[in-house]
Order: structure tokens, then C-alpha cells, then sequence
């Protein structure tokens, strides 16, 4: 059981230092709290951005600890890959530049996987292969609209 | 592996009868503040059975049935599929639930078209990684939960899918 | 006390239903759980957009609810109101429309009060009289760059 | 009485002492993820006595100090005025925490200039409606706390005005 959970733990460390530079210019790891017992400590995220001093995620500015959540995540889905993956809004902390990383990032994940991705951000609907509109009349009815084909480039 | 078509039925806002195809790739939803978005990532959840009713925002299983409508039964079905597989190797999930008022409610669970428990669902879907711990469903507010959330419960993560 | 508490919540429900009127297109009032004895109680939202039934804001949309506590938060604040008033990327859940009204709804308020509003959404950035930029360089040292006059208009 | 401006000397990541001057109406702060924005709002928090450490995202006070700097003491100074108001009209509060290593850390209040308690400030700043209690600041999720708080939580926000 110890076994399986530091396989587990160091497949998605890995992923995690891999993935979380390519998200942000930097570098960050994850971090047993109890390494000699860890079923009796906890899991913490210590990341780097470029040019700043290592700090746990706690103390990161809301658009640094949305993109070090989101690194972690992937993380566990890269060891354990679904058929499909759907996203609700991840992308709203993002200044334009992070979005736009993010966006790039799900697009490349996209060929082994099947994205579902709900989001109003321009660099994420523009990425994407193509976009399902909702939408409401006064009625509340909700009314899926047609499938907009983004440009295939 | 994907899903190729979701088909919501009086299910939340969706009060026709609504199917969206889906194809592989990466494919994005958009649209007005509270036209409907979210309610589809939950016919998802409830479907597949990945979630309690109070991650879908409803306090009780029978408030995910459209509440406009005179009809007291809403039901979900997910196709899955290859694109160059045949029909007969398509994956087909259905859930229903009916509000009997007074007498209470049932759900019921589908595989394919013949009633199927949660755990027979369960065990088929799991084949592919797709149950509850594998976190494939992000819903709005989840990766704030990630950062909020203690040491231990973000370790348990990895205890799940170890 | 009790009397000073249920002047406090008259006002601040009156307030609630004209601003929420005006952000969002439909009615909302606030409830007394024990109305009887609100010490022992609490204090609920319950809303109706447009053609839509009350719903408590448990239920709501992301930008919905957002929407609303934003509305709550303005309802006590007009009650008691304050020289100056400073936000934190509360536009984040709202979609282009809302974000608009939002700005629109700001702008009015800040003729009577000082409004300091950090945010990344153009609505916000153009309805405001003027932007301060911060930057960083590589270096992590944050630098507050000119400040950038909107049109008048 | 609107804040004229703010002077952040060593404080989080401003380890340049920086002056901005703000207006009357309706003024936007923007820029990068990271760049700052949110600290800036933690140096009105920090020097009105307004918050705890933990709300400025540190775990203890000094944690406030630029930690790329040598120097272990930082302040944040703002002043309040009216734009037709004389000098002596102003209103400046002042707040310097230094960090002394083994021998602790001190936090020091200024109005005016001369040395003064919290509570001096609190009552000072109160007579014009602000304070913990007041909500005039509302920090990045707050508007989700508001949400996600329970019924009895929201009635205290009443309690506090009241
Ligand atoms: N049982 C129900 N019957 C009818 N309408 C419902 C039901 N449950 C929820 N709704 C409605 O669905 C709407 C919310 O839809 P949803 O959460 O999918 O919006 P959204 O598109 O994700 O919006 P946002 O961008 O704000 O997150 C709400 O306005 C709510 O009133
Ligand atoms: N004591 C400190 N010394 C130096 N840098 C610090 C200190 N405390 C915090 N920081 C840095 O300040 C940065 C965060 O700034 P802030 O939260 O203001 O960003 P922001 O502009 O609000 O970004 P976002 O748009 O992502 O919310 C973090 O990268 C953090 O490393
Ligand atoms: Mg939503
Ligand atoms: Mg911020």
C-alpha cells in the first residue's frame, strides 16, 4: 500500500515538475510533509516562478496558485489519462498571457485525449477545434446553438 | 474512446430535449452568464454518476429535474465510441430519475439499454479511468478548492488513484 | 439592539432590491431565516432573474451568484457609506454583459465615493477614469508604470 | 476624503519605496498575474490596521517584509485629504513593522506622524464609516466567501453594521 502510494506519488511529482515549468517560467515540486510516513502527513505544492525565491502556494498571487492548481492536476490525469477530460472555467484567474498558455497546452493534450472545455475567454475558444454555443430567451429554456468551426490553422 | 453525443432530457435548464454531438479533439462551450453551460458538465457528472447531488447545486436529487415544466422525470444518455469503431462497440449510459411526489423518487441506471446498478457503471467506467477520484471533471470553483483545500486532503488525491 | 439590527436589515433588503434590479434583470430580497428572533438565525438570498423562478443563490450560475453577492455587498455598503472603496478582481465570473453593467454601476457610485478597483476586464479598465499600470521585471520587484487616462466621454 | 496617495516602502514585493498618487472617482489597477496588483491592496489592509496576516496571504507578519531585501523593516503610509482641503486638513496613517531576528518584531502606528495605538487609528478612521466590519475592501474571493458562507455568517455582516 506504501508502495503504491510512492509510485503513485513520485510518476506524478515528475509530471508535476515537467508540466508546471512548461505552464509558468519557472520551477516547482511537490512536497511530502511526513516523507518517512506520509499516510500520516500531507501533500504541499513549493513552486519557483522565474527571478522569485521559492514560496509555497499559500503565498502566490491568485493568478500563480490558479496556474500551479491547474499544473497539479494534470499531473494525476498524465498518470492516470481518461478518455475525456471537461473543464469548467479553469481559465479565470488568467491575465491574457497564462490563458493563452493554458489554451495552447489543452490544444496539444487534445491528441490523445478528448477536451470538453467551458469558457469565455477568447485565447480558449480560439484554440479550440471548435465551440458549442448556450443560450437562454427570456424563458429560461436552455438552447444549445449551433457548432462555430474555429479556423483550422 | 470519447464521447460522441450527450442527450439531455428536462434535466436542469434543458427542458426540450437536447443532443449535442461531441467529436475528438478539443472542443470549447460558451455563452451568457447563466444560459446553461455548467448544467451540461453536471448531465455529465449525474450520467456517469461521479457526483452527489450537492455538487451539482441541487439540495436534493429531484431539484435536477427542470423545474418549468409539468413533467416530474428527467433522464441523461452518453454515447462513447471510436470514430472508426461499429455500433455495436458503442458504450451507451443512461440514467433517469423520476419525482413520485408523495411515494418518493427512483433513480435508475442504464448500460446500453438494459438496467444496470451504479456499480456495474461503475466498474465499466473505471476500465477507462473515468470514476470520481480521477478528477477528469473540473467544475467551476474546483481549482480554488485545490489551492483552499489542507496538506492531508490534497495527499488523499494521490492515495485515490494510487 | 434588536431594533438597531432590524433598521440595519430594512435598509440594507431596500437597498438590495434596487441594486439588484439594476445589476441583473430581475428581483431579489433578502430573508430572515427566524424572523421572530434573527439572532438565532440566518440570513438567506433569494433571487429571480428574469423569467426564471426564485431560486436561493445556492443554485445559481457562477456569474449569477455572482452577481448577487456583489449586489449584497453594495446594499450594506450604501447603508453605511465609506470615503473610499477598494476591489479586488470581483469581475471575474461575469460574462462581457454583466461585466459592462458592473462597470456602468461602479462608475455612477464613484461620483460620490472613491473607487480603487484592481481588474483585468476591458468593461472595467475603459468605464474607469484612469489605469495604473504595475509591472515586474525578471527581478520579482514590482514597479507601478504610468497611469493611463481613459478617454474622456 | 478620498485616499491621495500611497507610499509602500519594502513591502511585499515593492522593494523600491514606491509613491502613488491616486484621484477622486473611479480608478482601475491592472497588469500581469503576479505583478503586484493584490499587494497593493494588502498595503491598505496592512497600514489601516484593517486585517490579520493571514488574509495578507503571510503566514506571520514579517513574512510582509521584501524577503529579496537586507533590510527587515517595511511601511506602508497613506494619505487621506480632500482636494480643496489645506495641508493641515490631511489625514496621514503610518504603519512600520521591523523584523529584529531572535529579539522578535515590532509594529509600530503613526498618525499624523507621531507615534499612536491601534485603537487611536480605528476610532480616527471609524468616524468615517471605516473598518473591519465595513467591507469597503473586498479582497480577490472574497465575493466567493460571501457566497459560500453560511446563513449565519451572512446576518453577522448585519450584526456588525448594525
Ligand atoms: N431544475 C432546474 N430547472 C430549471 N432551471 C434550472 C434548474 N436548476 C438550475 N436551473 C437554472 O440553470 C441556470 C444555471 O445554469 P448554469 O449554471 O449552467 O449557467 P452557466 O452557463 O454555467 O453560467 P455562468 O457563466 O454564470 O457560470 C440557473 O439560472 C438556474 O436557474
Ligand atoms: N514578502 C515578499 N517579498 C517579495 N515578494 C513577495 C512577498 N510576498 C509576496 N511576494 C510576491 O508578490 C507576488 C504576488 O503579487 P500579487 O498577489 O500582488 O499579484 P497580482 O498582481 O495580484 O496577480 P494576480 O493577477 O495573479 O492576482 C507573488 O509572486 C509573490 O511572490
Ligand atoms: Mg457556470
Ligand atoms: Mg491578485
Amino acid at each position: 500500500k506504501l508502495n503504491a502510494f510512492l509510485t503513485a506519488f513520485e510518476n506524478v511529482d515528475n509530471n508535476f515538475q515537467e508540466i508546471f515549468a512548461e505552464l509558468s517560467d519557472g520551477e516547482g515540486h511537490l512536497v511530502l510533509t511526513n516523507p518517512s510516513d506520509p499516510f500520516n502527513g500531507g501533500l504541499t505544492i513549493e513552486a519557483r516562478p522565474r527571478g522569485k525565491r521559492m514560496q509555497r502556494m499559500e503565498a502566490m498571487s491568485g493568478g500563480e496558485k490558479s496556474l500551479t492548481a491547474l499544473a497539479f492536476v494534470f499531473s494525476f490525469q498524465r498518470y492516470m489519462p481518461a478518455p475525456f477530460y471537461a473543464f469548467d472555467e479553469v481559465d479565470m484567474f488568467l491575465d491574457g498571457i497564462n490563458a493563452e498558455k493554458l489554451a495552447h497546452m489543452v490544444k496539444r493534450q487534445s491528441e490523445a485525449a478528448q477536451f470538453i472545455v467551458v469558457s469565455l475567454r477568447k485565447p480558449m475558444l480560439q484554440n479550440s477545434d471548435r465551440t458549442v454555443g448556450v443560450t437562454q430567451k427570456r424563458d429560461g429554456v436552455s438552447k444549445v446553438t449551433g457548432v462555430m468551426l474555429q479556423h483550422a490553422s | 474512446m470519447h464521447i460522441q453525443q450527450i442527450e439531455i432530457d428536462n434535466f436542469k435548464s434543458f427542458s426540450n430535449k437536447t443532443i449535442i454531438p461531441f467529436e475528438q479533439g478539443f472542443t470549447t462551450i460558451s455563452g451568457p452568464n447563466g444560459s446553461g453551460k455548467s448544467n451540461i458538465i453536471d448531465s455529465i457528472l449525474f450520467c456517469l454518476g461521479l457526483s452527489s447531488s450537492r455538487t451539482m447545486r441541487a439540495e436534493k436529487l429531484t431539484d435536477l429535474i427542470n423545474n418549468a415544466s409539468k413533467r416530474r422525470e428527467a433522464s441523461v444518455s452518453i454515447m462513447f465510441g471510436n470514430t472508426d469503431a461499429s455500433d455495436d462497440e458503442k458504450v451507451i449510459v443512461t440514467r433517469k430519475i423520476k419525482d413520485s411526489g408523495a411515494s418518493g423518487y427512483g433513480s435508475t441506471y442504464y448500460l446500453n439499454g438494459k438496467v444496470a446498478t451504479l456499480t456495474e457503471i461503475h466498474d465499466r467506467l473505471s476500465q477507462h479511468n473515468i470514476s470520481p477520484g480521477a478528477y477528469n471533471v473540473l467544475m467551476q470553483g474546483d481549482v480554488t478548492g485545490i489551492i483552499n483545500m489542507t496538506a492531508m486532503e490534497r495527499r488523499k488525491i494521490i492515495d485515490e488513484i494510487a
